[in-house]
């Protein structure tokens, strides 16, 4: 009873009404704890450990939601239009952190991967995946000097150029297959790819939305992510390891230990188990 | 007598069915644990009498007023009954049995409004 939903004040005082035998009392408290786990879609009752980090772009999905009806309430920064879009067809939206001891880090001048894996394990079958998005946490390079350009005023702001030119770029993969010798790369294909400013630190969203439905309707096998940076021209020594290390894709290019759990890479699955209406819609009485 | 007839109208009114408040404090039952937000919210209840005649506000059905009226003649069939007739959603950001955070909009979790059925 205490690992359950029901807490065990309501279950004594329920066998102490007297009306059913003890035996029938707890079959009947039993049976209605199987309710409520299925209501939740949950298979035991949660006990997070103190560990368990609450990522602040759920947060923020979850306060865009409760105050959907209020209008001078303005889209979380974090937020893409994409997400905003995905939302408004899903009424489950899930987040996940990579594993990390599978990750696989590669760094060649230039070029940096990193393999990522997800467990989607726990996503149920029956819920039908409409849309996902990797976000990847990009730190401004320091050092980048800047130069301010004719665009709006929130580039012109932070617009910098490096030697490099002051641009990046990110393309993620689908991992597909293994490599097809031990020291050769393994078989991808593009997902999304950008182009980004240097200068900015931001979360970067981008649309793997093909790769996490196949892997969870069962279509394909989840073999992971790559995601590859690309640093144009980088310096050498001391400086181009800076270049190198603004993506916050592994824990070792992270530099402050305490702000990884917020910063490193987030799969958000956004869904729909046929039940109910999305997370965001609008309802006028809200 | 106009006194008299205010305070039962008063007395009646509250007897009828109607919608309650009902706050759910996650903390209560120790799902505060694993619910992030919100930390509990306004679930309303329905209770009061189904009296006859029904009355327009009593947002019942046609059964209802018709179940009603036997039972103002025949008094082992029951009267109609006061419960939810529109729920609405809510939204809840929580920890699942694996550690993952899940943002899940739930069905029917909130009255929104009561009536004899």
């Amino acid at each position: 009873g205490a690992a359950g939903l029901i807490p065990e004040v309501g279950r004594r005082k329920y066998s102490e009404s007297g009306k059913q035998s003890p035996e029938q009392s707890e079959n009947f408290l039993n049976e209605f704890e199987l309710r409520l786990l299925n209501m939740f879609g949950l298979k035991r009752r949660p006990n997070p450990s103190r560990q368990a980090v609450v990522p602040q772009y759920m947060v923020d999905l979850y306060r865009m939601h409760s105050l959907n009806g209020d209008h001078s309430t303005k889209r979380p920064r974090s937020m893409g239009r994409h997400a905003e879009r995905a939302a408004s067809k899903a009424n489950t939206i899930r987040s996940f952190h990579h594993e990390e001891s599978m990750e696989a880090l590669a760094s060649l001048k230039g070029r940096t991967t990193q393999q990522f894996f997800f467990n989607l394990t726990s996503i149920p079958g029956e819920e039908l995946i409409t849309s996902a998005e990797l976000r990847v946490y990009r730190d401004q390079v320091l050092g980048a000097t800047a130069a301010p350009t004719s665009n709006t005023s929130q580039n012109s702001s932070n617009s910098s150029r490096t030697s490099s030119g002051g641009f990046h770029r990110i393309n993620v993969y689908e991992v597909f297959g293994a490599p097809a010798s031990p020291s050769g790369e393994p078989l991808t294909r593009l997902l999304d790819t950008r182009l980004v400013q240097d200068s900015l630190s931001r979360w970067e969203s981008f649309d793997v939305s093909p790769a996490v439905s196949q892997w969870t309707s069962g279509g394909r096998h989840n073999h992971g992510f790559l995601v590859e940076m690309l640093h144009p021209d980088t310096l050498e020594g001391e400086e181009g390891q800076r270049q190198r290390r603004h993506v916050r894709v592994s824990r070792s290019l992270h530099g402050d230990q305490d702000s990884w759990p917020q910063a490193r890479p987030l799969l958000v699955t956004y869904g729909h188990d046929r039940q109910g209406n999305a997370v965001l819609h609008r309802d006028k009485r809200q | 007598a106009a006194g008299h007839r205010k305070q039962r109208k008063k007395h009646q009114h509250k007897a009828n069915c109607r919608r309650h408040a009902l706050y759910v404090d996650f903390s209560d039952v120790g799902w505060n644990e694993w619910i992030v937000a919100p930390p509990g919210y306004h679930a309303f209840y329905c209770h009061g009498e189904c009296p006859f005649p029904l009355a327009d506000h009593l947002n019942s059905t046609n059964h209802a007023i018709v179940q009603t009226l036997v039972n103002s003649v025949n008094s082992n069939i029951p009267r109609a009954c006061c419960v939810p007739t529109e729920l609405s959603p809510i939204s809840l950001l929580y920890l699942d049995e694996y550690e993952k955070v899940i943002l899940k909009n739930y069905q029917d979790m909130v009255v929104e409004g009561c009536g004899c059925r």
